[in-house]
C-alpha cells in the first residue's frame, strides 16, 4: 500500500517521503531549523543536538543571540553572566577565539554504516544483540555518533566494539566553544552526481548567522562502485568528476560563512577489500565453514544488489580497473581543489591512503581484516573510523598548521569548569 | 534481478533458521521461530508472517538434504532465475543440480497439495 494514497496520512507520508527520504533531515523538528532532539531519524546522532525544538532561533553553530546572558542560543552549554567581570560567559569565554564547526558531505563510509555481525551468527543470535534494531533500521544502518568525522560518543552497543575520535571532537578539544557544532549530512550510495546539490542531503549553514565550517568532502568509492553488471558503463568519468566537485564548490561558496575550509579526499583503493578477505569466511558460512567472502560477492553480483561490482569482484583486472578510474577521479578532484578560488573558504585536497590506517592497525598488532566491516565486506569498520580520523587529522594539522594552531582557546579548562559536559549530547 | 534484495533477506533468514535449529537441536521451524522472537516486537509480525508462508518448504528441508537455503528460496519464488541470467547461489551448489532438486521439491510440494504463492514482503 503507498500510505501517500490514504488520506488521514497523505501529510505524514509527504513529510517523511521528502523531508526524511529526499532531503535526510531530520523528522522530528518542530521549528523546522533542521536541528532536533531525538537522536535517530537524522536527528541529534548526526548533527548537534537541537538546545530547543520551539524555536528557529536556536541551533548549534549560530552565532549566539545577544551573546547568551540568559539563554544558550548556540546550544555549546555556555550562557549566562560571568560574575567575576559581569559580562556574558559566551563573550568572556568564547568571543576572542576562532570557532570552526564540522560538517561531512559524505558516503556510507561517513555515516559509518555498519550492521552488526551478531545478526548473521547462528551461535551468537539472542534477544540482546537485537535490542537495538529499531535504533538502527531508524538511522538507515550507519553509525554517524562513533564515526571518524563526526563521531562523538563511544560506544555503549555490545554488536558495535571499538573506541571513537573523530575531527569534531578534535575541534571541539581545540575549542570547548565547538560543542555540538557538527552535521553529518552522508548518505548510503551517495556519489559526485548526486551532492552537486548538496542542499538536498541536509547541509545547513547560515553565511550571516553561523560560524565558519570545516567542511570534510569525502566520496570514496560510489563513484566508481555500482551493482550494475555493466558497471564500466555505469562510473563516473574524469570530466563528471570535476563539473560535478566545481558544482558542489560554487554552491558551498554561496552557504558556507567567511573562514570556513573545505578538504576534499580522494577516492579509496579497494582492491584491499578482496586482497584481505578472499580466503575469509563471512559469518553467514561460520557454522559449517562453506561460505567465503568472494562467494557472498558473486552472490551478490549476481542479483545486481552488490555496492561495488568493481572491487567485489572475483576478477583481477576488473578491480585493477576500477582501481585506475578511482585514481583518476582522484586527480581530477586534486585539480579541481588546487585551481579554485573560493570567495568564502580555502579548498584543500588530501589523499585517502587507507594503507596509512592499515600500517597503524599493524603497528599495533592488529590484522588488516580487522578494519573492514565483517557482514558486507566492504565498509571500513569502527577500528578503521578510529584510526582513520587520527590519518585525516595528521593531514589537516600538516596543510593547515597555523590555522589549526590559531583554533586553540585558552579558556578551555574554566569551560570544564564551569559548565561541566556542557549539556552532553 | 532474480528476486534482488528479497532473494538475499530470503537465503540468509533459511540459512540462520537451519544452523539455529542444528544448534539446538530442534527443526528448522522451530529455528526460525527462535530467530523471531529475538525481534522485536513491530518486527515480529513479518517474520511470522515468513514462518507461516514458509513452514511446508522449510518442513521439507528436513527430509531432503538437497534442499540448501538458495533452494528454499527458489521453492518460495522469492529467488529465480530469469532469462538469461544465470542461477544466484550463495551455498554450495546441490549435487543434482539446483533446478532438478526445485523441480523434484515442487512436485513434491504439489502431491502434498502445498501451494506457495510469491510472498508480499515489502
Amino acid at each position: 500500500v503507498d500510505c501517500s494514497t490514504l488520506p488521514i496520512l497523505k501529510e505524514l507520508c509527504e513529510l517523511i517521503k521528502t523531508r526524511f527520504g529526499d532531503d535526510h533531515l531530520p523528522i522530528i523538528d518542530v521549528d523546522q531549523d533542521r536541528f532536533s532532539q531525538y537522536k535517530t531519524l537524522r536527528g541529534s546522532h548526526w548533527r548537534g543536538k537541537d538546545c530547543s525544538d520551539l524555536s528557529a532561533e536556536l541551533y548549534p553553530g549560530r552565532k549566539a543571540l545577544r551573546q547568551d546572558e540568559v539563554l544558550d542560543s548556540n546550544c555549546n552549554g555556555i550562557y549566562g553572566m560571568d560574575p567575576s567581570v559581569l559580562k556574558p560567559f559566551e563573550e568572556t569565554l568564547c568571543s576572542g577565539t576562532k570557532r570552526m564547526g564540522t560538517i561531512l558531505l559524505g558516503d556510507s563510509a561517513g555515516a559509518h554504516f555498519h550492521i552488526p555481525p551478531e545478526w548473521f551468527t547462528a551461535s551468537e543470535l539472542s534477544l540482546e544483540v537485537f535490542r537495538d534494531v529499531a535504533m538502527i533500521v531508524e538511522n538507515e544502518f550507519d553509525w554517524p555518533m562513533t564515526s571518524a568525522v563526526t563521531g562523538y560518543m563511544n560506544s555503549t552497543w555490545s554488536v558495535l566494539n571499538g573506541p571513537t575520535n573523530s575531527l569534531y571532537l578534535r575541534l571541539r578539544e581545540l575549542n570547548h566553544c565547538n560543542h555540538r557544532d557538527f552535521q553529518n549530512t552522508a548518505v548510503n550510495g551517495a556519489n559526485s552526481r548526486n551532492m552537486n546539490s548538496s542542499d538536498q542531503y541536509g547541509f545547513n549553514r547560515d553565511q550571516s548567522h553561523d560560524h565558519p565550517a570545516m567542511v570534510i568532502y569525502s566520496l570514496i568509492g560510489n563513484d566508481v562502485c555500482n551493482g550494475h553488471s555493466d558497471t564500466i558503463n555505469h562510473m563516473t568519468t574524469t570530466e563528471q568528476m570535476k563539473r560535478n566537485f566545481l558544482s558542489t564548490l560554487k554552491y558551498l561558496d554561496t552557504k558556507l560563512p567567511n573562514g570556513s575550509y573545505v578538504i576534499a579526499t580522494g577516492l579509496a583503493d579497494g582492491r584491499i577489500l578482496y586482497d584481505t578477505l578472499k580466503n575469509r569466511v563471512h559469518p553467514i558460512g561460520q557454522w559449517r565453514h562453506d561460505v567465503k567472502y568472494p562467494d557472498v560477492y558473486n552472490y551478490l553480483s549476481c542479483l545486481e544488489v552488490s555496492p561495488c561490482n568493481g572491487w567485489m569482484s572475483s576478477n583481477e583486472s576488473l578491480r585493477n580497473f576500477t582501481s585506475e578510474r578511482a585514481a583518476n577521479l582522484s586527480r581530477a578532484l586534486q585539480q579541481v581543489a588546487t585551481s579554485y578560488n573560493a570567495n568564502n573558504f580555502e579548498v584543500k585536497f588530501i589523499e585517502f591512503d587507507f594503507q596509512t590506517v592499515v600500517d597503524k592497525w599493524k603497528a599495533l598488532g592488529g590484522e588488516t581484516w580487522q578494519l573492514i566491516e565483517p557482514v558486507d565486506g566492504f565498509h571500513p569498520s569502527q577500528i578503521a573510523m578510529y584510526l582513520s580520523s587520527e590519518v585525516l587529522w595528521q593531514e589537516i594539522v600538516q596543510q593547515l598548521p597555523d590555522v589549526i594552531k590559531s583554533l586553540t582557546n585558552p579558556n578551555n579548562a574554566r569551560i570544564r569548569a564551569v559548565f561541566g559536559d556542557q549539556g552532553g549530547y | 534481478v532474480n528476486g534482488g534484495t528479497t532473494c538475499a533477506v530470503c537465503s540468509l533468514l533459511v540459512s540462520l533458521a537451519e544452523q539455529v535449529a542444528e544448534i539446538h537441536n530442534e527443526t528448522i521451524v522451530h529455528g526460525i521461530d527462535r530467530i523471531c522472537s529475538f525481534l522485536p516486537g513491530k518486527f515480529q509480525a513479518t517474520c511470522n508472517t515468513f514462518v507461516e508462508i514458509a513452514t511446508p518448504i522449510l518442513m521439507e528441508m528436513a527430509f531432503d538434504e538437497f534442499i540448501t537455503p538458495d533452494v528454499a528460496c527458489q521453492l518460495l519464488n522469492l529467488c529465480y532465475t530469469e532469462p538469461g541470467q544465470q542461477t544466484c547461489h550463495l551455498f554450495p551448489l546441490p549435487n543434482p543440480g539446483m533446478e532438478r532438486v526445485v523441480k523434484k521439491a515442487r512436485q513434491r510440494l504439489e502431491l502434498k497439495n502445498t501451494k506457495v504463492d510469491r510472498l508480499g514482503i515489502d
